[in-house]
């Protein structure tokens, strides 16, 4: 109903207000509605000014900017009605070291509530898991699994 | 409810049976490209009721079943089942009594399906269903797939609608 | 021709003149998120004689002038230009006497433009046609930008087969 | 014109199939013309199956085989036909390390004829490289550039 969606949408982005200079370590950003030019319900759009930055189209951020600021937004829905577990496949590709580091802590954080499970290439990313499956193909074609890290002792190892 | 276990077999590239369980917080997956590691996401989302072949990389739902490999011929079923641990949470009220709900689903090479919640066997809607109302079947925003991350920005301003929508 | 030099002043993040020297071989470059990498690959496209906005991930073409930043306010005027050294290989016969060819391209934000080959003013259809004749220009596999190596695979048909007549 | 694409085509796809299994190590992969249902020009059509693996449709690849059968490509068309030089943009980022390395053997290969401009996160491409320029931003919003490496000795330290 729109009274809901109204509602949900102040949340989100009350939320979205604070995860974004978070993750980004300062800026602003806040989503819109949009009216519809064909007459339908309003859309929403998204303003992000990364720190010291001068406010402009999102178009215009680097690809790093961009998932990162999706991320903000994925990240603050999911603050607002957590689901029972969330899976990033390969999210934090385009993430540099320091990005890769606060996006994190914030998967960290907010696993309490619900289950991460994350695909990821990123070395640092691995050593943020708690645990740690790892998918081989030995035999070409066919995918086999290996449990690799099962506690905080093993990371160092890994 | 909270997934505790994955039960993977003939589905795409798990040519055999594996399993994952999955404890409290974070979990991470790894290994070399195409070894797998996305294709347990599509297992995920067809075990939840996912009906569109194109959402799964495919052009028909056959293709989830493991077609053979240079070295083992081709299966003629996929299966996957989850196994969410009920921690009282979202759980909807004809499940509220078990400790555990799986979920299966089978597809044949004939076409033919199976779908079971609890070893029961039930229609693909009451799969659908059941993760309606915990808000897990959710893919808008609890599943981002490879690459997809940055279209939320690219995304035409209904769409980003469409998101938030599935929060309220 | 081989890519010698590239100067850029008040293009996008660039809002000082930097100049950078590159030497045969793999040249990387690196820095984190949003520091001006792929601004780059937009300056060398524009100098080149991108005419289209959008292709440079503006919805302008205004939007390639450095619009301020908090400390900053903005420039009134954008500048890129690119210097091949003559090796004798792709030259178009008009400056195969010059042993160095400098292009350079202006943005004022009034909207008037300036082009020059080796200092002597020019129109932009001068630049277009150099590039054209040394298969410099060609887009289509000679710069791959962020994010789009996939498209290839997820490409139509014609859009594969107009990469490949790039070469043609 | 006709016969100059059906000669190009040819040259590209005979390098393609050398490409595809150097990058890859084993399988193979081929171009295929498509006639075009609307009766224009037949399109170009990718077939590739990585080593061990049972030929099937391209999109059923993982995100990292198809940046590499779409590097395959670029690489075999740039053999046929180089230009003076070819900047690619992160196209490293969905590689594993052991496809990341023979990524940028490749591309040292094909650096004798132009140059190549690699723009990356990874620290095994920046390794890979004979001159490395980085960018900052320590005045929030303007770019700064720094020259980071330039000679093999340098590396160890970069
Ligand atoms: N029905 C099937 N039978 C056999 N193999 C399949 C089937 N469907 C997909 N595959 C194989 O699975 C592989 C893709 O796996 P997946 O996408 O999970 O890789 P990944 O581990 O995510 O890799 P990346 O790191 O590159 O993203 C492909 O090589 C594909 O050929
Ligand atoms: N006209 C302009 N004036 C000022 N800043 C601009 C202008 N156009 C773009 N920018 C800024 O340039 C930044 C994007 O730079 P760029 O895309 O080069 O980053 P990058 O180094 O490639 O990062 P990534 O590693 O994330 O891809 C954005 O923050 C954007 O706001
Ligand atoms: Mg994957
Ligand atoms: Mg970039």
């Amino acid at each position: 109903s729109k009274e809901r969606f109204k509602e949900t949408f102040q949340l989100v982005n009350d939320r979205f207000r604070e995860v974004f200079p978070r993750l980004f370590r300062g800026g602003t950003a806040e989503l819109q509605l949009v009216e519809d030019p064909a007459g339908g319900e309003p859309g929403v759009e998204i303003v992000a000014q990364p720190p010291g930055k001068k406010l402009a189209s999102v178009n215009l951020l680097s690809g790093g900017e961009k998932a990162l600021t999706a991320v903000s937004l994925i990240f603050a829905i999911f603050l607002i009605k957590p689901t029972p577990f969330c899976l990033l496949d390969e999210v934090d590709a385009p993430l540099d070291e320091a990005n890769v580091g606060r996006y994190n802590e914030m998967v960290r954080e907010m696993c309490r509530s619900s289950q991460f499970i994350v695909i990821t290439h990123n070395k640092q990313t691995m050593e943020a898991t708690d645990s740690l499956y790892g998918v081989t193909m030995e035999e070409p074609g066919i995918s086999k699994i290996v449990s690799v890290k099962l506690s905080p002792s093993a990371t160092a190892a890994a | 409810m909270k997934l505790r276990r994955l039960e993977i077999s003939g589905f795409k590239s798990f040519a055999d049976r594996a399993v994952f369980s999955f404890d409290d917080g974070v979990t991470g997956i790894v290994g070399p490209n195409g070894c797998g590691k996305s294709n347990l996401v599509d297992a995920i989302r067809w075990a939840m009721g996912e009906q569109s072949a194109k959402h799964l990389r495919g052009r028909a739902m056959e293709d989830v079943i493991f077609s053979g490999s240079e070295s083992r011929p081709a299966t003629g079923m996929a299966e996957v089942s989850l196994t969410f641990q009920n921690d009282g949470r979202l759980v909807p009220p004809q499940y509220a009594g078990f400790a555990e709900i799986t979920v299966a689903r089978r597809l044949f090479r004939n076409g033919d399906s199976e779908y079971e919640i609890n070893k029961t066997a039930c229609r693909l809607l009451d799969i659908t269903e059941l993760f309606l109302g915990t808000g897990v079947g959710t893919r808008a925003y609890s599943i981002i797939e490879q690459g997809r991350i940055g279209l939320i920005v690219s995304a035409k301003p209904e769409d980003r609608r469409a998101i938030i929508e599935e929060a309220a």
